[in-house]
């Protein structure tokens, strides 16, 4: 029985036990990045660690703050980023990147792109709650981030985006609707975390699909060789296709994999607050995983993971827990009447191949 | 001259308003995306250091590696670099890579840099941010079309949270 996600409802459904830390002793590191001009405060992480960290060792502090930190109000999503990567990838040093203050001259995202191309010591793993419409952008914006993301993937470090919180999106176009794909949630070179709800509410059981949660179907990148198979197959055999006007088959498909965006107690502000849902929840979550599969690695003399969709699509998803109820929301009108995707067998654009389950994880992930 | 984001949105986000125009002798920033070489030849590096199948598996490159393979060429360099300082920006710091180039200008500098863009103020958001930012397209001369892919700082707004505080799920009487 819980009321609400914390620490150990994460490490209990995921299967981790208080072994499941960070050494300390490794160069192992992970980082967030939130460009919402919102501020964590380190007392806040404190405050969350006497609460909810007693039965893991973990880190009371981050290690480095890239960004000036203001003294505003801190951000309900600042704070929670900090405080589920640090509680996941519990003992492993964090970085957190954060926008510039009040007067920012400029854009946040593309600032934090240039710091990954000016320093060569970066975090292994890179949590990002920042999306937007692929309509919205330019191509030659869209077309250079791209680029970013994939020299990050060159260098091996691990980018987690969140798919973003209005399920397939929607929008009208020439009069007829259409599901809305966001970016950079949609690139081919970055692993999209979707969002997932418990079944019962206040019990630990199974996951069902958390009806925000984003997926689809790019219509600027076409589908990477990576998931055709999977793609392919989930298209072929999904019993609740919304029309195929509403979508373009041909596209990267997104998310690539899940974890719970329902229902967490954040500190902020020095006060505990419940019921915060959103990606930007589960994808800090399943970034302190990887971490924790890193330390491993690194510990056994073998590289951090990197970019891991083409190993993780190889897998069949091995490892992780997949969803197969329900649908994620998206056009209300008469003919998908709100429905957007549905989960299935295997993967699925509304979480991916699933959630993590940690000691099957790690066995499918440590070699080589 | 051209325009390099023709489809890029400049609507107003909601919650935003603007604040008039800035006055010609304010300062801002913008950065500069230079174009890149080697894209395609990244792109296999890429595939073969994340298939597991591959000899090069988890043989990563590193950020020197990165520079020497996408580094914009001298021609676009120095074109750019010329074009800058023929209008008078000042403070310009690059990147490891080379292929970012921030630079503080005037207003009218800007303006008269980037034909067509016109800078208001704007603030918005949930705390209440202030920035500056133009309504209307950007231009660059056309001898400028092979050396940059875009010019940010000009159309798009800081995000907004999509978090979300739900009610507690609503439970049919399951739990006392």
């Amino acid at each position: 029985l819980h009321l609400g996600v914390t620490p150990s409802v994460i490490r209990k459904r995921y299967n981790l036990t208080s072994q499941d830390v960070g050494s300390g002793t490794s160069n192992n590191s992970q980082a967030c990045a939130q460009f919402l001009e919102q501020y964590f405060h380190d007392s806040d992480l404190a405050q969350f660690m006497r609460l909810f960290g007693g039965n893991f060792a973990h880190q009371a502090s981050v290690t480095r703050v890239v960004g000036q930190q203001g003294r505003g109000r801190a951000g309900i999503e600042a704070s929670l980023d900090v405080q589920y990567l640090m509680s996941a990838g519990a003992n492993i040093s964090t970085w957190v990147y954060s926008s510039p203050g009040r007067h920012e001259g400029q854009e946040p995202f593309l600032q934090w792109l240039m710091l990954l191309s000016n320093e060569s010591a970066l975090p292994h793993v890179h949590t990002v709650s920042y999306g937007d419409e692929e309509d919205s952008l330019s191509s030659a914006y869209i077309q250079r981030v791209n680029t970013e993301l994939m020299k990050a993937a060159a260098r091996g470090l691990t980018l987690l985006f969140a798919s973003g919180d209005s399920g397939a999106g929607c929008w009208s176009v020439s009069g007829r609707h259409q599901f809305r794909p966001t970016f950079p949630a949609s690139s081919p070179y970055v692993t999209t975390v979707g969002g997932t709800s418990f079944q019962e509410p206040f019990l630990i059981t199974n996951e069902i699909v958390d009806y925000i949660s984003g997926g689809g179907f790019s219509n600027v990148f076409p589908r990477p060789s990576y998931q055709e198979e999977a793609v392919a197959k989930f298209l072929s055999s999904s019993p609740h296709l919304p029309p195929s006007s509403y979508f373009n088959a041909s596209g990267r498909a997104y998310p690539d994999v899940a974890a719970l965006s329902d229902g967490y107690w954040v500190v902020s502000n020095r006060v505990p607050i419940p019921w915060v849902s959103g990606t930007s929840a589960s994808t800090p979550v399943f970034g302190g995983l990887l971490s924790l599969i890193n330390e491993h690695r690194i510990l056994s003399g073998r590289p951090p993971l990197g970019f891991l969709n083409p190993r993780l699509y190889q897998q069949h998803g091995a490892g992780l827990f997949d969803v197969t109820h329900g649908c994620h929301a998206s056009c209300l009108d008469e003919e998908v009447e709100g429905q957007g995707f549905c989960s299935g067998p295997g993967w699925d654009p509304v979480t991916g191949w699933g959630t993590p389950n940690f000691p099957a994880l790690l066995k499918t992930l440590l070699n080589p | 001259s051209y325009s390099p984001e023709p489809d890029q949105r400049r609507t107003l986000p909601p919650g935003w308003v603007s604040l008039g125009r800035a006055d010609p002798e304010e300062e801002l920033s913008l950065t500069f995306a230079l174009r890149q070489q080697n894209l395609e030849r990244l792109s296999e590096l890429v595939q073969a250091v994340s298939d597991p199948n591959s000899p090069q598996y988890g043989k990563y490159l590193t950020l020197e590696n990165v520079a020497d393979l996408v580094r914009p060429s001298p021609l676009t360099l120095h074109t750019v670099q010329k074009w800058l300082l023929a209008a008078g920006a000042q403070k310009c710091h690059s990147v490891i890579t080379q292929d970012f180039l921030t630079c503080w200008l005037s207003i009218r500098q800007a303006e008269l840099l980037l034909p067509g863009a016109e800078f208001h103020h704007y603030v918005g958001g949930p705390t209440e941010t202030h920035v500056v930012r133009s309504p209307r397209p950007y231009q660059l001369p056309q001898a400028l079309a092979p050396h940059v892919d875009f010019v940010g700082g000009l159309h798009r707004f800081p995000p907004t949270s999509s978090l979300r505080q739900r009610p507690e799920p609503q439970v049919t009487g399951t739990v006392g």
